[in-house]
């Protein structure tokens, strides 16, 4: 099974 | 002030259809130099980011920086009262509870004009580093959505291989397995048929197949999409306006 990352695994918030 | 005309109401219309299904409440940007835009859907693994030139305009005028925070559902509603060839003018003051909207038919000397209720959005700003990437393609926008589509209908993830001469999309389902395989091409007549290919480092990819959907709605905006894959970093998927662009990050699927 593969696991849906999200963009806050390589995005920073600002 | 901010008004911002369009010299056909049908681009504004592309632009918002491209995204209005996967985000739905947007901080629209507006500055001296242009129109931004930033979103991130409820599963926070797609991202958008819009960015309308001055020169995508027949006329603009934005003295102050204002943000308009918009109900894509409610403004799509307002976009479909106006004609595909009407002007489209944007227009709001510079601490706006609302924005107008001004449809005009030139030839028929018909005026329509709308008022949009804006929102305060709160919502935070992703930083997007300058991302290396392993692999750039450019393709037809019809070619990359229909392989999106019709992959999609066996399975909820889609796998994009590239290696040095071949793009390989695959899908395996419950039903039964596809895949596709692309080769650049370059068509001297139909240059915008061609497939580019550049890359560095081969790519093994897997992306949500309902987030690729949404992405291929962006397609009436351009007939090329550019695709940037990285092993280590959100897929771009990219459709330039004349001015400015629309821009898609999307997380992958790793193995657990």
């Amino acid at each position: 099974m593969k696991r849906q990352m999200t963009l806050n695994n390589f995005f920073t918030s600002v | 002030m901010l008004e911002a005309k369009f010299a056909e109401a049908s681009l504004f219309k592309r632009i918002i259809d491209g995204f209005k299904d996967c985000v739905s409440l947007v901080n629209f940007q507006c500055k001296e130099d242009g129109i931004i835009a930033q979103a991130v859907d409820d599963s926070r693994v797609l991202l958008v980011s819009l960015e309308i030139g001055v020169e995508a305009f027949q006329e603009y005028r934005c003295d102050h920086p204002v943000t308009l925070g918009m109900d894509l559902g409610s403004l799509s509603k307002i976009l479909r009262c106006g004609n595909n060839s009407d002007t489209l003018t944007l227009i709001a003051d510079d601490k706006p509870d609302s924005i107008l909207l001004l449809f005009e038919d030139t030839q028929r000397e018909r005026i329509a004009e709308y008022s949009l209720k804006l929102m305060d959005i709160d919502a935070d700003f992703l930083k997007i580093e300058d991302l290396q990437y392993d692999t750039t393609l450019m393709m037809p926008s019809t070619e990359f959505s229909k392989v999106v589509k019709d992959l999609s209908q066996l399975t909820d993830s889609i796998n994009i291989m590239v290696t040095k001469e071949t793009i390989k999309f695959v899908a395996e389902g419950e039903i039964g397995t596809g895949s596709v395989i692309l080769k650049p091409v370059m068509d001297m007549e139909k240059p915008a048929e061609s497939i580019k290919l550049e890359m560095d480092q081969p790519v093994d990819l897997t992306f949500g197949a309902k987030y690729l959907l949404d992405i291929v709605k962006g397609s009436a905006l351009s007939d090329r999409i550019g695709i940037r894959l990285s092993s280590e970093a959100p897929a771009l998927f990219q459709f330039d306006l004349s001015s400015g662009f629309l821009q898609f990050f999307l997380a992958p699927k790793f193995n657990d």
